[in-house]
């Protein structure tokens, strides 16, 4: 997928680390010290429609329906997360009991266009 | 960067660097929270000394799996100052009301005391709240410990499941056991009830099937 940098405009995943030092967060949350607050951002032109950032076999279906219907869809595509990794946290409770849980979904590991 | 350059998804002025570090920094805070169904951050008043907190972890690490979308809870005893000697403690755990309705596996941790002369027999009573002014009490499970040094006993999830407190109280019962069997009379200490060899209990959580309340409430 793409990463983006300052002068991309089209879809692309923005990198944020993300340290619970920083929330005032570390004295309840043990490990991870931090993790990827990972978001998309960007422009998703139609000719990008469909394209998930990773496999390109729902892009070209979308695009040969572009081709063959109206070149100019009224839809909009939106730049989405296409994958995520859950996140494994180790954390005290209000009991002060550790707690061990692995938050699905929790990191955006790629963007495509919807 | 002001008016000058532009959000390249919505168009409108990008936010200055600053202001998007505080942005991104109070979304990770609702993401955290929302994915742990919590509300706010949990306001820690007796955190468990480090190096128990280090020991039980380390015993943890050691080939534990958690269950699928569920959770892992180590919760750390503490005991009642009535307790004359430690063979008869009352070992008292605070639990969450979802952690204690969806157990499905439950150990025991204690750490016998090298000073152990013989075989120690132990049972573990669970005591619940009162009824008729009696209290009441289930034994859960009995063990024979040969050795000193931590030991995990598996005691049945049922037993430890359901009630509405969220503070569960386990009692120790336990005598010196001679080679044929006899009780022996039996030093002040065997067992390590506080301080950083106290007892923890390691829990296994369910994830909240859907359907798991209609279930309790058929």
């Amino acid at each position: 997928t793409l990463t983006c940098e300052p002068e991309t405009p089209l879809c692309c995943r923005r990198d944020y680390y993300v340290d619970f030092q920083e929330l005032g967060w570390q004295d309840w949350i043990l490990q991870p010290e931090g993790y990827q607050l990972n978001y998309c951002s960007g422009q998703c032109p139609p000719h990008l429609a469909g394209s998930p950032g990773i496999a390109a076999s729902f892009h070209s279906a979308v695009f040969s329906l572009l081709k063959a219907n109206n070149p100019w869809p009224l839809g909009t595509s939106c730049c989405v997360p296409t994958a995520r990794s859950p996140l494994s946290l180790l954390y005290l409770d209000r009991n002060g009991n550790v707690v061990k849980t692995d938050v699905p979904d929790m990191v955006v590991e790629a963007c495509g266009c919807s | 960067q002001g008016a000058r350059s532009v959000c390249p998804s919505c168009g409108g002025p990008t936010l200055a660097p600053q202001a998007e570090r505080a942005l991104v920094l109070e979304l990770a805070k609702q993401q955290i929270l929302e994915r742990l169904h919590l509300t706010s951050r949990p306001r820690i008043t007796n955190p468990p000394p480090q190096a128990a907190l280090t020991r039980a972890l380390r015993r943890l690490q050691q080939g534990s799996v958690a269950p699928a979308n569920g959770e892992e809870v180590i919760s750390f005893a503490t005991t009642t100052d009535s307790s004359t000697s430690t063979c008869s403690s009352m070992l008292i755990f605070q639990l969450s009301t979802a952690q204690s309705h969806h157990l499905h596996h439950a150990r025991l941790w204690l750490h016998v005391l090298p000073t152990l002369p013989g075989t120690l027999y132990l049972r573990i009573f669970r005591w619940g709240p009162r009824r008729r002014h009696r209290v009441s009490r289930a034994l859960l499970a009995e063990h024979q410990m040969t050795t000193p040094g931590w030991h995990a006993l598996t005691l049945p999830s049922s037993g430890l499941r359901g009630e509405e407190s969220r503070v569960l109280k386990l009692q120790l019962h336990c005598r010196l056991l001679e080679g044929n069997g006899t009780t022996i009379p039996q030093p002040r200490r065997l067992l390590d009830t506080a301080g950083d060899q106290r007892p923890f209990l390691e829990l296994k959580i369910q994830p909240n099937e859907p359907g798991t309340g209609r279930a309790r409430r058929r």
